[in-house]
């Protein structure tokens, strides 16, 4: 069955969310197994929305899942190259 | 996971070192600090963890040792590379992987001063990490993942404190 394509965050249409996907896969929060490679790798909005909020709530921040200028801010800090999941 | 019932505490990664009597190595030393005042710093940090537990660290100019330690910038040979100034500040591999440090040099270490990054604290939280620790989601503990600026007056937290006796016990003397 197709897969529509809306229902896929299409990274490339929102200014700095590459650098988000970067991080989030870099520290732990984003599996590559979670990408669906039937449609270019992209990855399920909820997938997206949930990896945010686990990121939040492991660094204290209200648990939104929305991409705020808090959490925008925090993946902007300095910190240990370590993964915060350690599978 | 610790085993209390809060909602945040430290993080084991799963794996810690049979014996108590480590030894480490700096094998490459930072461009911009001084030679002894790094190994005073390295040293300091270790004894972080040993204050708590009856872990002890001896340096040594040679290998083989348990922990080596390295400055390095950009690709330095385990496929992590660094990302200059800012960014990821320095990694750590877990005792089942070898337990050694990697430092970013690109990064402007510094060495009881709110400029810069401070090695120190840094480099007991990498010991950490070398130790067995992951990373918690308790704000105040040294184990928590980002850099929260330097700190005069530095203490463990009694979350990296319980993480670090879940692993080697209590000290005894």
């Amino acid at each position: 069955t197709p897969i529509e394509d809306s229902f896929y965050l299409n990274f490339d249409s929102i200014e700095g969310t590459d650098d988000v996907d970067l991080y989030l896969s870099q520290f732990g929060y984003l599996s590559p197994s979670l990408r669906n490679p039937t449609s270019g790798n992209l990855i399920d909005a909820n997938t997206w929305e949930r990896a945010i909020m686990e990121f939040q709530s492991f660094a204290g921040l209200n648990a939104t899942g929305d991409l705020d200028e808090e959490t925008m801010e925090l993946m902007q800090t300095p910190r240990c190259g370590v993964k915060d999941k350690v599978g | 996971f610790g085993s209390d019932t809060r909602s945040k505490r430290y993080a084991l990664q799963g794996s810690r070192w049979k014996v108590k009597a480590l030894t480490y190595r700096i094998s490459k030393y930072p461009k911009r600090l001084n030679r002894k005042e790094v190994d005073d710093e390295i040293a300091k940090a270790f004894n972080v963890w040993s204050e708590y537990t009856d872990l002890t660290f001896t340096a040594k100019k040679q290998n083989p040792v348990h922990i080596d330690i390295r400055f390095e910038e950009s690709e330095h040979g385990d496929g992590d590379p660094f990302d200059g100034p800012g960014g990821t500040l320095a990694h750590a591999y877990f005792p089942v992987y070898g337990g050694d440090a990697h430092f970013d040099d690109a990064e402007y270490w510094t060495i009881k001063s709110t400029r810069g990054t401070n090695l120190f604290q840094v480099a007991a939280h990498e010991f950490g990490h070398s130790l067995g620790l992951s990373h918690s989601d308790v704000r105040s503990a040294l184990m928590a993942p980002f850099y929260r600026g330097y700190d005069s007056n530095f203490r463990l937290d009694s979350d990296d404190i319980q993480g670090i006796q879940a692993l080697y016990g209590r000290k005894t003397s």
